[in-house]
């Protein structure tokens, strides 16, 4: 392995990243996903976390781009350079640009991942069965509204599970139309454009506007590559036009004549000859994920490797079950030490010096609540890396973890106070608290943890109970977080889904669950703890959090321990 | 059957990869990749300098040591890649 001259690395362990734009190839979510894993592959042997931004000025900001896509570095269209990254440092040190003009996928062909439908959101499978006859890609037939659709399981005859394909009829991507569908006919500087266009850009990105004038309305979309489209060329994201006529001969299939390279490729109108438009035909594609790791090791500080099976080796290889190489391992613990805090070599630990002697700190009693001492004041609640539970009671947070609990003082302008005993004050209650709010009317205490929760009023205590018995359904594992709405409903989320519970019937309303990202956008949706405070709803994952005001935007994102404890 | 077939090939519009010689694809790789040093480089096409750098490129990419731009390395310089450098100081 090979460190950047001068050993360059970042100065702090938290690194966070933003995805500035997507590509049209990929589903968002996939996208997301595939960045996530990427980081993951670096953080499972370092003890670096990784957190994504959605606004302002990340470590690394992640972005696709085509040719001359502003830095001196440009891409070359398809194949050859798929992307690069710069070591960490300040402004565009750390970032990844990754060249759009490649075909992204997660290296085995197309991916395309339905909406609607009856299949909730699954991939295509191809090739399927439909009445007997066999696609290898998204199709019309059957259809009157010409909307593209695939199965998702290897026989629709017998399993009739199917979704929509992407297509600029469905959403767009980016803009400002938040992903509404293109809207045909539009004009745009005057003129009427029934289809996707590039005109007015000059990076070769496919855009339409969600209204009918977007002279007037100036909202606008890109629009998704359909699984047909074509790559690069000058008619990037058009299918293929078959027959189509090339030096005089027809062709109805991609072919690599009139090319030296091999590649193939086809037009995109009848006629090649008159119009000269054409791009490559979708293969395999490249691994967004095994790009991205090896681009975000460069971000953390890694060179290219002459060692052929890392991931450092600059040259691109398709592997399907993906593990980290030794050489790669290495290279990013001499960096940044191994997960189990070993540090590297050469590297100061500055040890925090407490200028506070904590025992002198005057615990002050949840109030209601049988008064407690701190039982071992060394425990600092800012020394914690995330928390079991956060919730608000009797106007105070209250933050669990491990059997103990703080709270933090609504009244001495953010004193911590704990850690506290969860068995001293809640004797029923088991160490790990995964949620618990009180209810506004009756002042009860709901405490959640796995499948079971107590209900307690002052000392007095009812339970354990099943989730079953609030209406949960029974496959919920755990409710990780409360929010009070109103005076007797109470919103319970667990995994993507949130539930809304009527505390005065104790029972689950009708209507759901609903997707957590469909009402809070914009937050994790793996978040392990989410509550009120202040008026707004924190999304907590790991030590960050994401708050979401009363307009249901998230107008920060940032350390619980910094700016909700008031950590030093 | 026997007229053989001399393929045509045509310059596609909006295609970035030009007509260059394997020679010249070569020296543009070996610079961008930080196999020669730019500044000191020989006027001439295939000099010294440009066999220490195939070695180097070579040895790099696992690749028998040649110093000569044969078929496995003109083709190993043609896989997609990364764009950040090889080589540094």
């Amino acid at each position: 392995y090979k460190t950047f001259e001068g050993n360059l690395k970042w100065d702090h362990n938290d690194i966070t990243y933003r995805i500035l734009n997507y590509s049209p190839d990929m589903e968002e979510s996939l996208i997301d996903d595939a960045f996530a894993r990427a980081f993951k592959v670096w953080s499972d042997v370092t003890p670096l976390t990784f957190t994504r931004l959605y606004d302002g000025t990340a470590d690394i900001m992640v972005s696709f781009g085509r040719k001359d896509h502003g830095d001196p570095y440009p891409f070359d269209g398809k194949d050859g350079l798929l992307a690069h990254a710069y070591p960490p440092g300040e402004g565009m040190q750390g970032d990844a640009h990754f060249d759009d003009d490649e075909f992204w996928t997660l290296g085995t062909g197309p991916v395309v991942k339905t909406r609607f439908g009856n299949a909730g959101g699954a991939m295509c499978q191809f090739p399927f069965i439909f009445q007997g006859k066999s696609y290898s890609s998204c199709t019309t037939e059957g259809r009157s509204d010409n909307m593209l659709w695939c199965a998702t399981t290897a026989d629709f005859d017998k399993d009739e599970l199917y979704g929509f394909c992407p297509s600029e009829y469905l959403y767009t991507i980016g803009g400002n139309s938040d992903g509404a569908p293109c809207k045909f006919p539009f004009v745009f500087l005057g003129e009427s454009y029934d289809s996707c266009t590039t005109e007015g850009r000059d990076d070769g990105y496919r855009w339409c506007a969600t209204t009918k004038n977007f002279d007037t309305d100036k909202k606008y979309g890109f629009c998704p590559n359909r699984d047909t489209a074509v790559i690069g060329g000058n008619a990037e994201g058009e299918p293929c036009h078959f027959p189509f006529t090339f030096m005089k001969k027809t062709y109805y299939s991609c072919t690599s004549d009139g090319r030296g390279d091999g590649k193939l490729w086809c037009a995109t109108t009848e006629n090649y000859d008159k119009d000269m438009h054409w791009g490559f035909c979708p293969d395999q594609g490249y691994s967004l994920f095994l790009v991205a790791a090896h681009e975000f090791g460069h971000a953390l500080g890694l060179e290219h490797t002459d060692v052929r099976e890392a991931l450092m080796f600059p040259m691109y290889d398709y592997i399907k079950d993906f593990s980290l190489h030794s050489d790669d391992i290495q290279g990013i613990q001499k960096l940044y030490g191994s997960k189990s805090g070993t540090l590297p070599p050469n590297t100061t630990v500055v040890t925090p010096v407490t200028t506070e002697d904590p025992m002198e700190t005057t615990p002050s009693p949840t109030p209601g609540l049988p008064t407690q001492q701190p039982i071992d004041p060394s425990q600092d609640a800012c020394k914690a890396e995330k928390f079991d539970c956060i919730t608000e009671i009797q106007g105070d947070l209250h933050l669990f973890k491990n059997g103990k609990y703080w709270r933090l003082s609504s009244q001495k302008d953010g004193e911590i106070n704990g850690p506290y005993s969860i068995s001293d004050t809640w004797p029923a209650l088991p160490p790990t608290i995964d949620s618990a709010f009180q209810d506004l009317l009756t002042k009860k205490l709901y405490v959640f943890s796995g499948r079971r929760f107590w209900v307690y009023t002052g000392m007095n205590v009812l339970g354990p109970r099943s989730l079953e018995k609030l209406g949960l359904p029974s496959n919920i594992m755990r409710v990780e977080g409360a929010l009070q709405r109103g005076r007797s409903k109470v919103l319970l989320f667990s995994g993507e889904n949130y539930w809304r519970l009527d505390v005065k019937a104790q029972v689950i309303d009708k209507g759901y669950p609903r997707l957590i990202d469909l009402t809070f956008g914009g937050v994790p949706v793996d978040a392990h703890d989410v509550f009120l405070y202040n008026g707004n709803i924190y999304f907590c994952r790991d030590r960050f959090y994401w708050r979401m005001n009363s307009r249901r935007q998230v107008d920060r994102v940032g350390y619980l321990k910094y700016d909700v404890l008031k950590c030093p | 059957w026997g007229r053989s077939l001399k393929p045509v090939f045509v310059t596609f519009p909006g295609d970035i990869a030009t007509n260059m010689t394997n020679e010249e694809f070569a020296n543009t790789y070996l610079e961008r990749f930080g196999y020669i040093n730019v500044q000191h480089r020989s006027r001439m096409p295939m000099s010294t300098s440009t066999a220490k750098a195939l070695r180097q490129l070579q040895r790099n990419l696992g690749l028998e040591q040649t110093g000569q731009l044969d078929a496995a390395t003109i083709n190993a310089m043609k896989m997609p890649r990364c764009g950040v450098v090889d080589v540094r100081n």
